[in-house]
């Protein structure tokens, strides 16, 4: 199969509806000035296909919805946003999604959609049908994507410690 | 268990020095060690190697020593690559997404790296691939660029298919 | 040993935002923030802070989050060369050693670090760098090239002096 | 002050004796292609300022002396070293030593040499006076030189560590 698009939706720094195609490529490359948000594309790519969030640089599913202006932690700042102030009680996006157009072998289209809800928990939607957890898992799984082990993916920094013994883990998920 | 896990190893254990020599390749008529280096994987607990950590050994061309712990930055990357591709060549997902894996390497390592990745993508084999070297970025098929929209205070993307630009021989 | 302790964290404390702002300045004329981001310092244990941890803060230019967890790979390599540095203006050494830590920059940070480095290095500071990046040792007074002799089976090197090539105008 | 020159013996991947100078130069690069020694370099400076040598990528001073040929470690290698053969029983050097010479703001000049001795211990001298590593240590600390706490070495890939809280044990030594 292939991944043919991506959408997100107020996802870390991509603030309204972003949508990139990967139309027949093979080779894509994702570049952009240090801070752009290129692994936060990442990121994206990574949350879609359910995993968990701690490899995500944040602690907890809320910290991935886009944050735009002045918030609670920033009290103390003062300046330039004056103007946002008196609409900005609801400036931080309330809820955020990813969702990813992928093709499989035989044409089928899968539409993948994550969903980080009001209440900071994970929705799952597969062709607009809501499902648990385990289903979207498995449905990747069947493609070989295996969200427990992030064997197709490899974050900032990450890259020297595959060769660590405790690769070992990584084999035996591959396998079970 | 044990069944399964020696299945996937022995695939990953059967294809990690033809992938490492793949990266590390020389080309060079000066050297008869120009095809490449070597590398394997041995277990620590043959019985129940589940159990027990898997030692993989690199050596990178015409070099002498096996211990990782004693490669350089830009070698151990190498050695860490053939070893996720190697990985990868058992039950392989349909793609990778690799986030400024070249950070340590030089010129002529980018290039072996961006030759990998060419010879390798297809349509069952789909690199996504996050990098500030202009030398591996050129040699993609697509480009998306990101940047800061700052008065809207987010990220945005642009696209670019490069395979409408053909490089001039 | 409160004293002494207060004594260099006050000092690093109040040289950190002026560093961070030298090492991210953008001159640019669009923004009022041109001057560069802000960071600074705070105390976990006020009355035994060499108990606790100590915080550090780092705003790139135009951005609003302080968390350090949040910032790029490039912004946290600036935020953290900035802190070195400011540490270092407390008792300072005659030389810093710096193996590829521009390996997450990109090619205006790489510039910024570079002219950090030229405006800084002077008879009571020597900087000796190890980098990949053109942009950067193509700046420095010379350059010491590292090699490997393979019949030898040696590493060797050899030195050149740029500053007898001047940068012709 | 300032660092003059280094002259490394067997030291890593640099056999024989190898000197460099810094002459009159604030700035100076080390370059050159992956594996080839810059790292190694650095390792020779940390080295003979008395750093510790879990930060050298070895686990003990041998591993830092010179090792040409085959060892015991690659006895099964087969191959291209025929005709060293003969000569290897000694093919990995005995003793391995790393000289600075260091010009104090006054003029002075500091030869400081650490040598590893064939019972694999650190032998330290200054100006071709032997001395313990405690008076090595504190004529490095005159000169605001703390092998304790690199202070002034930045590993390769070590510098985000800075920004951890525990950097706070590092403003700690500076000022003791
Ligand atoms: N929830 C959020 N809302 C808004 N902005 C965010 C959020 N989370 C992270 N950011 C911002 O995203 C930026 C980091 O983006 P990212 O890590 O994708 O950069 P990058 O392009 O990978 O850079 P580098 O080349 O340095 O690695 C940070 O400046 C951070 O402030
Ligand atoms: N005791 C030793 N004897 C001989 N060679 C050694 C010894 N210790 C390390 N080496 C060799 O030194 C090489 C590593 O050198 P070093 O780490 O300095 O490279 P580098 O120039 O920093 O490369 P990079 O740009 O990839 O970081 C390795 O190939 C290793 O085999
Ligand atoms: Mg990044
Ligand atoms: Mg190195």
């Amino acid at each position: 199969g292939r991944l043919v698009g991506l959408e997100l939706h107020n996802f870390k720094s991509y603030k309204g509806t972003t949508s990139i195609g990967f139309g027949t490529t093979f080779f894509t490359s994702i570049i952009g000035p240090n801070g752009s948000g290129k692994s936060n594309m990442m990121d994206a790519i990574s949350f879609v296909l359910g995993i968990k969030t701690s490899n995500l640089r944040s602690h907890n599913l809320k910290d991935l919805i886009y944050r735009g202006v002045r918030n609670r932690q920033d009290s103390e700042q003062q300046g330039d946003d004056d103007d946002d102030d008196h609409d900005d009680g609801n400036k931080k996006a309330s809820r955020a999604y990813v969702m990813c157009i992928y093709e499989k072998s035989d044409g089928e289209i899968l539409k993948l959609k994550r969903e980080i809800t009001s209440n900071g928990n994970s929705e799952y939607r597969i062709n607009d049908r809501i499902v648990s957890a385990a289903e979207y898992s498995d449905i990747l799984k069947n493609e070989n994507i295996l969200n427990k082990t992030k064997n197709c993916l490899v974050f900032q920094g990450d890259v020297q410690k595959i060769s660590a013994p405790l690769e070992l883990t990584k084999i035996i998920e591959v396998v079970s | 268990r044990y069944a399964l896990f020696n299945q996937a190893f022995e695939h990953i254990s059967s294809h990690i020095d033809s992938i490492y020599k793949e990266l590390t390749r020389t080309n060079s008529v000066i050297s008869p060690l120009g095809g490449g280096g070597s590398a394997y994987l041995t277990l620590e607990d043959e019985d129940e190697p589940y159990l027990a950590g898997i030692k993989y050994h690199a050596m990178p061309p015409m070099k002498r020593f096996r211990d990782m712990e004693l490669l350089s930055g830009g070698e151990k990357t190498i050695a860490a690559l053939a070893l996720l591709f190697a990985i990868h060549s058992f039950h392989p997902s349909p793609f990778f997404v690799l986030d400024e894996v070249d950070a340590a390497l030089d010129n002529a390592n980018v290039n072996k790296l961006t030759n990998y990745i060419v010879n390798n993508s297809n349509e069952h084999l789909q690199f996504i691939v996050i990098s500030l070297k202009n030398s591996l970025f050129e040699k993609s098929d697509a480009l998306i660029g990101i940047f800061r929209d700052q008065e809207e205070n987010s990220s945005k993307t642009v696209t670019l298919d490069l395979r409408s630009y053909p490089v001039e021989a």
